[in-house]
């Protein structure tokens, strides 16, 4: 629970 | 380019609203306006800015130039200007510098100041035009103020969208705290209304910290806008007039 995703695991880098 | 501001509040708002998430971005200038996107160093969370061209009366910008700016150094500059004063935003082609004036009202003060340019070389991250499940639009002082509650309870907070409205629960080793807001329109003043619309329930969890730190802008704008679907990252939209925005993404918690 203490665990954040990460952004780039759902954006790509443009 | 040349982009004169009305009043230098609006610029000094956002970049005080955003210092504390990312501290070196690039200013992206071009016939649109002025945009800026840049993640935090942990790559939780992001900030998207746009104040177009119409925000500026007038605006100017001949090529793409992007202004590699430390925020803590603009902070500096920014401190010297009123905000009431004229802003204006200049700079040449391939600048070492930006150079910011901030005019009085009544036109017998100029500052001016050149600020050190830096390159920097940011990953950009595209981010698809998403049909959000559930769009929550509330007062930005009861958010700001849901958000520094629960943080008092917790370090992260469950947000909950369903027809009936948006709950805010936080579970922490004193106990458990909710808040729920219900869609509610108020006729004297619109900028009270809870407005929800939604296409399928959801329920994600976010660190409060984040969530807290995106409430600097809570004084840029009446009502902000949360827009969530499951397994995606929020959204936190703080509108600004004529299609400016200040945007805020952050990755949901990993579930249980």
């Amino acid at each position: 629970q203490n665990h954040q995703h990460i952004l780039q695991g759902f954006y790509e880098a443009a | 380019l040349e982009a004169r501001l009305e009043a230098a509040d609006l610029f000094k708002k956002v970049v005080e609203a955003i210092k504390d998430l990312v501290q070196h971005c690039n200013f992206d200038c071009n016939d649109s306006g002025i945009a800026l996107q840049a993640m935090d160093n942990s790559h939780v969370a992001l900030v998207s800015m746009m104040l177009t061209a119409d925000t500026f009366t007038p605006f100017r910008c001949d090529r793409n130039i992007p202004l590699g700016i430390d925020l803590t150094s603009l902070t500096k500059v920014l401190r010297a200007a009123q905000s009431s004063d004229i802003l204006t935003i200049k700079s040449e082609d391939a600048p070492d510098v930006v150079n910011l004036v901030f005019e009085g009202k009544d036109q017998d003060r100029i500052s001016e100041y050149d600020l050190k340019l830096m390159d920097i070389d940011q990953e950009h991250l595209g981010i698809p035009d998403t049909e959000y499940a559930a769009t929550a639009s509330m007062p930005a002082a009861d958010f700001k103020r849901i958000c520094s509650d629960l943080l008092l309870i917790s370090e992260a907070v469950s947000i909950e969208c369903t027809k009936e409205g948006i709950t805010f629960k936080a579970e922490g080793d004193i106990g458990n705290g909710s808040v729920t807001l219900r869609q509610h329109s108020d006729l004297e003043n619109s900028d009270k209304n809870v407005d929800i619309s939604l296409t399928e329930p959801v329920a994600l969890s976010f660190s409060l910290k984040y969530l807290t730190g995106f409430c600097k802008a809570t004084g840029l704008s009446n009502q902000v806008r949360l827009c969530l679907s499951n397994d995606v990252p929020l959204m936190v939209e703080y509108a600004l007039a004529n299609n400016s925005y200040l945007r805020f993404y952050l990755a949901p918690k990993i579930g249980d």
